[in-house]
């Protein structure tokens, strides 16, 4: 699974995922990433994408929900990032991308690694796999 | 007037003893989207623009479980799915269970503007692609050797894999290793090259 997630000049989020699944899934299986809510998710406050167990994200509906926490929780990027990783995920391993309406860029998984690159305007440039 | 950010991913759940080379190539790849992405932003190309724009490059790459490179079904095919959101009005595509589009996310996006739904599948979305006049290609083009190996590993175990790459070099020289209970992600730990 890849994905993206940016915030422009304007204030505006948007988000992508695209997959191929799982290895030897039964074909016809759908999982999270096409899944609103679940694997991708953007609107005026942040932008998210996922990836790892689709089943574990879908029953999350877990892009949606780090934009629920900031709303309703009032928690900043990456304290929603973190919460939604640590208590929606249940035993299901994950890890997704996110951007905030004000600039900010955050990351968080609970598997041992995620393919993962982020960058803000005031110069930051980060690209990892490992924790 | 706001901060640009951007961030990109290519999956989770990396097996722990991915070469370093191969480590090497996935942050190489890593580094080239966010520079487009960057590129893209300085130009003052809007959010949903320079998504589609990055994820574009990761389909197209075959490094990363999406498009070309992407995951077999148990049957030995390749069936892609993708979705891509708007903040500003919430506005959304997506598209699953895709054998000939070259590159799904775009397809994603046409579902989201051109047409009346958020979500079309299999048939009905490759139905679209064409009237769409989107780029297709037989799905061999997305079939790898690396997951074709990939596949056998994952029938032999008769299990299902979520994203990772087992290493395709040390994997013939580590059968010996002394079976071990232990498993990651379905397979038996001897599967992997020790360091």
């Amino acid at each position: 699974t890849v994905g993206c997630v940016v915030v422009d000049r304007e204030g505006r989020c948007a988000a992508a995922t695209s997959t191929g699944g799982l290895m030897n899934k039964m074909t016809g299986r759908i999982g999270d990433s096409p899944l609103i809510g679940a694997g991708t998710y953007a609107c005026d406050v942040c932008g998210v994408s996922c990836t790892g167990e689709g089943e574990a994200i879908i029953r999350g509906t877990l892009a949606r929900e780090v934009a629920a926490v900031m709303e309703y929780k009032g928690l900043g990027l990456q304290r929603a990032v973190d919460f939604v990783i640590k208590n929606r995920l249940d035993e299901g391993k994950a890890g997704l991308i996110a951007v905030s309406k004000s600039g900010e860029v955050a990351y968080g998984f609970n598997c041992n690694g995620m393919f993962r690159g982020c960058a803000t305007e005031d110069g930051f440039m980060e690209v990892g796999i490992w924790e | 007037m706001g901060r640009w950010a951007i961030a990109v991913h290519g999956g989770a759940g990396v097996d722990p003893n991915l070469p370093l080379e191969r480590q090497e190539e996935a942050k190489q790849l890593l580094t080239r989207c966010l520079n487009l992405g960057i590129s893209a932003l300085r130009s003052n190309l809007p959010a949903i623009d320079v998504v589609e724009k990055v994820v574009r490059e990761l389909e197209t790459d075959p490094l990363f479980n999406s498009g070309r490179g992407s995951a077999l079904t148990e049957k030995g095919t390749v069936e892609m799915e993708a979705s891509i959101m708007d903040g500003p009005k919430r506005r959304c595509g997506a598209v699953s269970g895709l054998t000939t589009v070259k590159n799904p996310i775009s397809l994603a996006r046409l579902v989201m503007d051109k047409s009346p739904h958020s979500y079309l599948a299999f048939s009905g979305a490759e139905q679209f692609a064409r009237q769409q006049g989107v780029e297709v290609v037989d799905n061999e083009y997305f079939i790898t050797p690396d997951n074709v190996g990939m596949l056998k590993l994952a029938k032999e175990a008769n299990t299902i894999l979520f994203d990772y790459r087992i290493p395709t070099n040390g994997y013939e020289t580590c059968g010996s290793g002394v079976e071990s209970p232990l498993q990651m992600n379905g397979l038996p730990i001897s599967v992997y090259a020790p360091e």
